[in-house]
């Protein structure tokens, strides 16, 4: 019986608060987004627009791919290039209600989870990190 | 008695091999580390000598972080910097026969680990998301 409590419970105790998650904006360029990346030392962050509602997810590998020339990295063209030009647009996200085990199945092919409200406003994230520390607790019990 | 034997089980069976892991070398420069990572689209890869010792990781926020100037990232500084300089060398490692526990306590902090034998030879990754689909599969038991 044990073992099911912890899939049903849901997520809203464990997220990350939106206040202390990085992010950019849709109307950014790839240098700002480098830079803020760069800066926060994560590797992928939520995008948002000004009415912070989420629009995608932005990353490293994304934005070095953007430079990829032909010989070498070209990063002269990253002020040129909008954030929402190569956004990853089609991201999972989670609910404040939704169970433990939702957010684990979408966790296993994602290092991040994106929180919102139903009109889509941002309200955090829900990392692996904080999963495994659960699953790991819990498995101690 | 079934929630201990998942944590006793060893990591031998779950392992990505090495010959499947992307990897740079200690003596490499940080332009091509970054092809490296851009081209692989990982965000951090081992780093190994040539005779396949591991020595550290590096990451794309190491190399971005070299890059940083005052106002501005500088990435002609690349080429002229070697991967030794800027990886993180105190890394965690997980040896064969180490058991799932171990590894699940050190994946809360790394998102992924790397596997050696007794001379340190690379064996190959333990990562993240081979760890949350068995505790996804174990707990759905
Ligand atoms: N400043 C820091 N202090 C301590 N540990 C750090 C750290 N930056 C990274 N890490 C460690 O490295 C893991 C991977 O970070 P990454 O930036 O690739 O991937 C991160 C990042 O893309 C995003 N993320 C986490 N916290 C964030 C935040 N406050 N704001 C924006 N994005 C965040 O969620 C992903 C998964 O995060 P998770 O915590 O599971 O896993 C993190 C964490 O264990
Ligand atoms: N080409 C690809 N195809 C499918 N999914 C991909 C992918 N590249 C990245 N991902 C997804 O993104 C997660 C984070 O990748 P990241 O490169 O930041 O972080 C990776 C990377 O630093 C390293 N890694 C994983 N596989 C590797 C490999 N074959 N060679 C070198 N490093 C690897 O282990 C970390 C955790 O990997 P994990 O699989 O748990 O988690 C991966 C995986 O769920």
């Amino acid at each position: 019986l044990q073992v099911y409590s912890i899939l049903k419970n849901d997520i809203r105790d464990i997220i990350i608060p939106s206040d202390k998650v990085a992010n950019v904006l849709v109307g950014n360029n790839l240098e700002h987004a480098l830079l803020v990346l760069t800066k926060s030392g994560y590797t992928a962050v939520p995008v948002l627009d000004t009415d912070y509602k989420l629009h995608g997810l932005i990353s490293t590998p994304l934005i070095l791919d953007a430079t990829l020339g032909l010989e070498r990295i070209e990063f002269e063209n990253l002020e040129h290039i909008k954030v929402e030009e190569v956004m990853h647009r089609d991201i999972p996200y989670l609910k404040l209600d939704d169970p433990f085990e939702r957010a684990l199945n979408l966790l296993i092919n994602n290092p991040f989870l994106c929180v919102v409200d139903d009109d889509f406003h941002f309200e955090g994230i829900l990392t692996r990190r904080v999963i495994l520390k659960k699953l790991a607790a819990f498995l101690h019990q």
